[in-house]
């Protein structure tokens, strides 16, 4: 099935 | 010093119960702008963002720029202790490791206050980008609430899927498949009753139901959700807090490889 990504993936740390 | 009174105490009270099952521990960051929290699911595929700006409050004081680490759970856990019609007065002191809760009640017969300890709390900051969302869905959000919850007895993720027909929700499990289309209405006597869907670009993207269901915690805040996507971005979930600001969910999709 399709792969769960993380929100860090998208959004860089400050 | 940092305090804040809120005379619709019950707007806070229904703000953590929004987040409490999502975040466990997280930093309130209290500043002139207001009172605000960004923090992650434990397996950071979740992001909540909350501000409730300082205007829209009775009272609001902050002498300097202040994080308040605490367990939402106990938090929660105090703030259930303020009747509905309660006012909510914040106060923490600069230096100090608590934070105290006041409530009173509106003939001012019953007043408590809770203290509770400030945690220290690690967290990251992520920075959001702006985006221009492909779609834009605004519809009711206890019918965005009614359709994940139906979903999730079908399975454990929906296909959202925006084109000129409207805005499809899609599930697929073991007992079989399930499709709910929501069509533009505009055309409806109370405008929070309306389903209205911005379309710049046809978008399909899928989410775990899980996360999905714990944001519709917020439905008792606003009569209205926001949902924007874009392809390969996470999707924000918004409910505005009445007049005050917002909480915003983030989940980012799950792409197939």
């Amino acid at each position: 099935g399709p792969k769960q990504y993380t929100i860090t993936k998208f959004f860089q740390k400050l | 010093m940092f305090e804040l009174r809120l005379v619709q105490g019950s707007l806070l009270k229904k703000v953590l119960e929004s987040i409490k099952d999502l975040v466990n521990d997280a930093n309130f960051d209290c500043s002139s702008t207001g009172f605000s929290l960004q923090a992650m699911d434990s397996s950071h595929v979740a992001l909540v963002a909350l501000l409730l700006r300082s205007e829209g409050f009775e009272h609001y004081r902050c002498d300097r720029n202040l994080t308040m680490g605490m367990n939402l759970a106990n938090m929660a856990k105090m703030l259930k202790c303020a009747g509905n019609d309660d006012i909510i007065t914040i106060k923490a002191d600069d230096g100090t490791d608590t934070v105290t809760f006041m409530f009173e009640s509106p003939s001012q017969d019953k007043i408590s206050d809770f203290e509770m300890k400030l945690m220290d709390i690690d967290s990251e900051h992520l920075g959001i980008p702006e985006a221009e969302y492909e779609a834009i869905i605004r519809m009711p959000s206890a019918e965005f609430a009614r359709i994940c919850r139906d979903l999730s007895s079908i399975g454990d993720t929906v296909v959202i899927s925006v084109t000129k027909e409207g805005v499809r929700f899609s599930a697929r499990g073991d007992i079989g498949a399930a499709n709910i289309v929501c069509r533009q209405n505009a055309t409806v006597d109370k405008p929070e009753d309306a389903t209205i869907i911005e379309m710049q670009e046809p978008v399909t993207l899928t989410f775990a139901l899980r996360y999905m269901n714990s944001f519709t915690k917020a439905t008792p805040l606003a009569e209205q959700v926001t949902i924007s996507m874009s392809s390969d971005l996470p999707v924000v979930v918004e409910y505005k807090v009445a007049g005050m600001g917002y909480i915003r969910y983030y989940l980012a999709p799950k792409i197939e490889e």
